[in-house]
């Protein structure tokens, strides 16, 4: 049975996309797990991020989450070129689907549900959601066994990591009691600002203790040019900083995983 | 009557906030103007950024969206310590608010309606967009005359531009035909990373011709330590790249403004 993790903050711009990527691409390619990466967000990057590597499906993810119940988010998967990843394609109709699925009963336990069979069908499933709290971000809270809280080093980033983490108290007293926060990445670390990335590590430090995952992300043009390329850090550029950090990362992250 | 002027990018992370807040203060403290800064963003960041000189006000934004007609954007503004800038402070109930909108009779011209008097009071009015295209950022497009678009040198930040465009072809059809696009600027562009400015560049004028504003905004770590301070950028580091390039900003935007 799969662990689900979901990579959340409320704020925009600060990680998200390219950790779920580099992440879900590093435990396929580096620890032999079979790895599911959903993409929850409506702008569809993960799809844009791998382009020449994912093959759009039949069956969009809005179809299963907006199905009666009993759809499971396997019908909507595509294989990678990388072994052992899978993708949920971009799905244009996603944002409508959000609004819909506000007026359903238990709204956010629909991907929950859509995932009993599918989580029997991978080691890992991760989850890159949207810049807020909506529906589709409390889908991927409520169905999450971990969540990863990417984190730039940033006043504005920060109060997002407040926000999320005052969602998931609520969420974890409500409906997904067994939830935890694995921990807060520091992404897009700039090592020329160290005014900044010290007050704000001070302030995690301060307000969440050791919740900040021992490995950070530091700012690296090779992640953003493997996106325009439409592939995975690691076969872009592999001896890239950016490789090595995210490789430390899925190293962290395995080790808390269930054992082969 | 005012110009309205929209911030807006489905994309997180590219410098929305930092653009509005920025922006606005120029104009009021360098160019005469009076400036009323509308925080759409359920974040409330415009208040986080300006935080030591905005003081909160009685009626929330939520209130004057959700009031039956006839309510008005200035029941809602305070006062910030720069002569001439007024805000809508943090309003936690802002993002339940654009949940109830989505029921109401023409759902996206309710702040066109709510600025119809306010309009009156000032020469600008300036609209921090959240990072995606729901009824909050819709109601800024339909209320805005202009709409400025911030883009990050990168693949994801440009889906979004194209994603932001899309949407405004069919709000100009249906709910604002006279929305003119002023620019996309460019904005985080890091001097080191020639190959992706230069790819990015070069598929903004491909596609948006000569749509990219005459400014670009560069990595400057300042823009972030004022934010950490909660000041503007002018009153922080007034001789700081930041400031020289969101006062040119601020120098073209003035200019195509109707005269004082
Ligand atoms: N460590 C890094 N070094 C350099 N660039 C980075 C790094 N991490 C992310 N980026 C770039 O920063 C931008 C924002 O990253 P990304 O899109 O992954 O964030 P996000 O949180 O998913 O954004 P959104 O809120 O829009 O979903 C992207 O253009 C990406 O290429
Ligand atoms: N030119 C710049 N140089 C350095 N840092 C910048 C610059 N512009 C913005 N930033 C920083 O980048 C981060 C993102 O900027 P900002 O929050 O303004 O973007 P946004 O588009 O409003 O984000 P959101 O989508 O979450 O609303 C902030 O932490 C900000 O301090
Ligand atoms: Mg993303
Ligand atoms: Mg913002």
């Amino acid at each position: 049975k799969a662990t689900v993790i979901a990579i959340a903050t409320r704020k925009g711009g600060v990680g998200k996309t390219t950790t779920s990527v580099a992440l879900a691409a590093a435990l396929a390619r580096f620890h032999g797990r079979r790895v599911l990466l959903v993409d929850l967000d409506p702008q569809g990057h993960v799809t844009t991020a791998l382009k020449t590597i994912v093959a759009p499906t039949g069956t969009p993810l809005s179809q299963v989450l907006l199905a009666d119940r009993g759809a499971e988010v396997l019908d909507a998967i595509s294989p990678t070129s990388i072994p052992n990843l899978w993708v949920t394609p971009y799905d244009p109709n996603l944002s409508a689907a959000e609004d819909i699925l506000g007026s359903r009963i238990g709204k956010e336990m629909v991907l929950r549900d859509a995932l009993r069979i599918t989580r029997t069908h991978f080691d890992v499933i991760v989850l890159d959601c949207p810049p807020n709290l909506g529906n589709l971000s409390l889908n991927g809270l409520v169905a999450a066994d971990r969540v990863l809280v990417p984190c730039d080093p940033s006043p504005l980033a920060l109060n997002g990591v407040h926000a999320l983490v005052d969602a998931i108290e609520t969420i974890a007293a409500r409906l997904n009691p067994d939830l935890d926060v694995m921990g807060v990445l520091l992404t897009r670390v700039d090592g020329r600002n160290t005014t900044v990335n010290d007050a704000i590590v001070k302030e995690i430090e301060k307000t969440y203790g050791h919740a900040l995952m021992p490995v950070r992300i530091g700012v690296n043009s090779d992640l953003a040019k493997a996106q325009m390329e439409g592939r995975d850090i690691f076969a872009f550029a592999p001896d890239s900083r950016g490789a090595a950090q995210y490789r430390d990362l899925a190293d962290h992250v395995a080790a808390v995983l269930p054992a082969l």
